[in-house]
């Protein structure tokens, strides 16, 4: 594997987003890019990451191969490096170690790491394609509002999509509290608009620690997409450049 | 109180 990153910020800002929520990964490399995904450890929450190919330049992987890091190891190697460093990972057949170089453009500055592997075997699960009933597309920054403030009132929130639009609602021992959005296309700045496509009414309920922790990915996208039906786990992707994505999935409460 | 569930009651393995 040779593997090319223009800016180490986005791996940081991955690794940095699910670090808190999975601890050792397997980093599955084949042609088409690097993917991760794995749960956390009360089987909630999964994570799906995929860095396509097109987000590296060279990228090169000859055979598909695992590399099974420990977050918390690569979270220490990946502070030396500086944001705007090139960023090469390397492997080669059935490796030990993963090697990284960080080099920053301007000096004729080079460091490199070795971190070594692991033998993670994780069951893979199957996501299946679903046809959402709705789809909330708004400012990641929104959503991370939403369910810090509620968080203070519940571990709880009813997230509920009607034509209406889309109603947060939480209660707690002090009280409740919900926030309503709407349809909003904000003329001068498309990334502030809130888009609500919706099939059929959907109403399901989630914990709002798992929401909270999800939104430390919002660094990496100006906007999130919350993605809901009746009964199946909540999507919130964030979207990143040539078509990579950092998806979080999580499984509903049921029964009041 | 709802009832938290786990993810592979949703997603199989394939």
């Amino acid at each position: 594997l040779e593997a090319r990153l223009e800016q180490a910020a986005m791996l940081k800002r991955v690794v940095d987003a699910i670090k808190d929520l999975v601890q050792d990964c397997n980093f599955d490399c084949n042609d088409s890019g690097i993917a991760l995904q794995a749960m956390d450890n009360s089987h909630v929450a999964l994570v799906s990451m995929m860095l396509k190919s097109e987000s590296f330049s060279p990228f090169r992987c000859d055979r598909n191969i695992a590399l099974g890091i420990n977050l918390t190891s690569l979270t220490k190697v990946l502070r030396a490096a500086q944001g705007d460093d090139i960023l090469t990972l390397k492997a080669e057949d059935a490796p030990d170690v993963v090697n990284l170089t960080f080099e920053s453009p301007e000096s004729d500055r080079l460091s490199e790491y070795d971190i070594k592997l692991m033998d993670i075997d994780q069951e893979h699960l199957g996501i299946p394609d679903t046809e959402y009933a709705a789809t909330i597309t708004l400012p990641s920054s929104e959503f991370s509002r939403i369910t810090r403030d509620l968080s203070a009132l519940s571990e709880s929130v009813a997230i509920e999509c009607t034509k209406e639009g889309v109603k947060f609602t939480c209660t707690g021992d002090i009280g409740n509290g919900s926030v309503s959005l709407r349809q909003h296309t904000n003329v001068e700045n498309d990334a502030k608009s809130v888009d609500i496509s919706l099939t059929e009414p959907v109403a399901l309920t989630f914990s709002l620690k798992y929401l909270v922790n999800f939104c430390k990915a919002a660094g990496l996208s100006d906007r999130v997409r919350l993605c809901l039906s009746n009964e199946v786990p909540l999507l919130v992707e964030y979207g990143l450049s040539n078509n990579s994505y950092l998806r979080f999935y999580l499984a509903p409460k049921i029964g009041d | 109180r709802p009832s938290q569930q786990t993810i592979g009651k949703f997603f199989g393995n394939p």
